[in-house]
């Protein structure tokens, strides 16, 4: 084993220095890192599951790269090696990017931008790969599906003066302000985009057109009693078919209030509160402003 | 109120800027950057300053008119006195719109489509609801809902404007009726609720009473 | 103080506050 192990080892060198970084993920995944016959300490085996998720990772597979990644989550709990954790977290961050779970990797790649070390082993933490983690966030952030959740963590990142500074700053403000993303924003927003983020989904919109559809259905519902989907289309930029389509499958999946009149094709929006409660908050507002006064 | 907050500093700025300035010119551009500054709303501090208070009368007088137009004025009487103001720049025929819109809501809380865009000179809803939209609503001017099926706009708030001496007169009523209105209604509350207590006496003797009657029975039977 | 003023104003012409046919039922 140990000599499979050596030749492993020198051929997934190889082909990394060829870029060749599935073959060389192949290559080391193949050493058995749970042999009885061996002993493997726990950094070693630790070692190897976060070098082949990175490799995989570099040629965007993320499932393979999951897989390994899931067996260093077993075992960088235990580890005190902090350049192997700060690894761990990096690629982690990223496979979920890559697997299109935004909500969760925006938290893991926020959580790598408020690292307060500037020196982890021998690897330098610098401010534009803080400010890289922290953009990834952001973006992460505005592609997930609009909820709760998401609009805890752009509250968030809203709040965190070091967003103001970014290049993305006036989309997350839009975001969290719930305002219309017109088409010029969303294509500048698009030209920052990878490519996964842009892929096109079964339902043949990509994850850009679904979450700047979304987000820009729930501003208008903010702005908006009713709207048809003819103006609708006009005010977002897109068919107005496809703003129906996603409008009565955030509805169906309660993310917003409202009806959809398909004869007249007019989207009612549906304000849940009662009437008697948005008196009472109205009321509530006035006098506000009264003490304000 | 944070429209208010917003603009009490650059009417700070501006008011400062213009006491300190005597000649026509530079009051000019002080009052063109005023008109066309995207987040000012107010124009009668301005107008009360010494400097262009003296305007009146000199070849520069038209700054007064255009101050007034922008302090009370509507896009409307803007069109209708062409020949005593200058033409507008397109910042400041933004600003001016958004003003009418202010002065539109001060009578009505519904504002139909037709009669904004009449007001407004704009000749399709979907730029209509785009101005109410990025111009106001998005600029804190004011805060409602777009109703397409009725072709209006429902505004919930909306910023002050500058007032007119007479318009204080009407204001001190609506304050005096409105407070009448509180005390009688806070009066009234008062009422039910010494209503509600007194009933709930009624209601806690009326039940001893009963009990008291259950307790007599149960020891006559026993 | 003209700000005050417009405020005061701005605050005036929110009452109704809602004015709607449903809120009139519901508050029925």
């Amino acid at each position: 084993e140990e000599q499979v192990l050596v030749i492993r080892e020198k051929l997934a060198e190889l082909y990394e220095s060829e870029e060749q970084w599935s073959k060389a993920a192949q290559m080391l995944s193949g050493i058995d890192l749970d042999s009885g016959i061996r002993m493997v300490d726990e950094k070693y085996r630790l070692t190897k599951c976060i070098q082949v998720a990175r490799l995989y990772l570099e040629d965007d597979d993320a499932v393979n790269a999951e897989a390994f990644i899931n067996k260093a989550s077993f075992l960088v709990t235990n580890s005190s090696h902090e350049v192997l954790i700060w690894q761990y977290k990096v690629y982690y961050a990223r496979i979920l990017d890559l697997k299109r779970k935004f909500q969760e990797a925006a938290l893991r790649y926020y959580e790598i931008s408020q690292i307060e070390k500037r020196q982890i082993g021998d690897e330098e933490i610098d401010e534009a790969g803080l400010e890289q983690a922290l953009t990834a966030a952001v973006t992460c952030t505005i592609l997930a599906a609009a909820g709760p959740q998401r609009s805890r963590v752009l509250a968030t990142l809203y709040k965190d003066e070091r967003c103001s500074k970014l290049k993305i700053y006036p989309i997350l403000q839009k975001v969290y302000l719930e305002r219309i993303l017109r088409k010029p924003e969303i294509d500048a927003f698009s030209e920052e985009l990878k490519a996964h983020q842009k892929a096109l989904l079964p339902d043949n919109f990509t994850v850009l057109d679904r979450a700047m559809i979304e987000h820009n259905l729930l501003s208008a519902s903010k702005l908006y009693t009713n709207i048809s989907f003819e103006e609708l289309g006009a005010l977002l930029g897109i068919d107005p078919q496809k703003a129906e389509k996603i409008a009565a499958r955030m509805i169906c999946e309660d993310r917003m209030m409202g009806s959809i009149d398909q004869v007249e094709s007019i989207i009612h929006f549906e304000d849940d509160t009662e009437e008697l409660q948005q008196w009472d908050q109205q009321i509530v507002g006035l006098c506000q402003a009264l003490n304000d006064i | 109120m944070d429209i208010e907050d917003k603009q009490a500093e650059l009417i700070k700025v501006f008011t400062k800027e213009a006491s300190v300035l005597a000649d026509g010119p530079s009051l000019e551009t002080l009052v063109q950057d005023a008109t066309s500054h995207p987040a000012l709303f107010a124009f009668s501090e301005i107008l009360s300053v010494p400097t262009i208070t003296k305007l009146d009368g000199t070849q520069y007088s038209t700054l007064l008119n255009v101050l007034r137009l922008f302090a009370y004025g509507t896009w409307k009487d803007y069109k209708s006195n062409l020949g005593s103001i200058p033409s507008l720049l397109p910042d400041q025929v933004r600003k001016l719109k958004q003003l009418s819109v202010l002065t539109l809501s001060e009578t009505s809380k519904v504002l139909t489509y037709d009669q904004l865009m009449r007001e407004l000179d704009i000749s399709n809803v979907r730029e209509l609801e785009d101005f109410l939209i990025n111009d106001c609503m998005y600029s804190g001017i004011v805060r409602g809902k777009l109703d397409q099926l009725r072709r209006c706009f429902e505004v919930q708030f909306a910023a002050g404007r500058d007032l007119r001496p007479d318009q204080l007169n009407s204001m001190i009523l609506t304050l005096t009726n409105w407070l009448g209105t509180s005390d009688n209604l806070l009066h009234t509350i008062q009422e039910k609720i010494k209503w509600a207590d007194t009933m709930s006496e009624v209601d806690k003797k009326h039940r001893k009473e009963i009990e008291d009657k259950v307790e007599d029975v149960k020891k006559t039977l026993k | 103080d003209n700000s005050l003023l417009r405020q005061v104003s701005s605050l005036l012409r929110r009452l109704p506050v809602i004015d709607s046919e449903k809120f009139r039922d519901d508050f029925l």
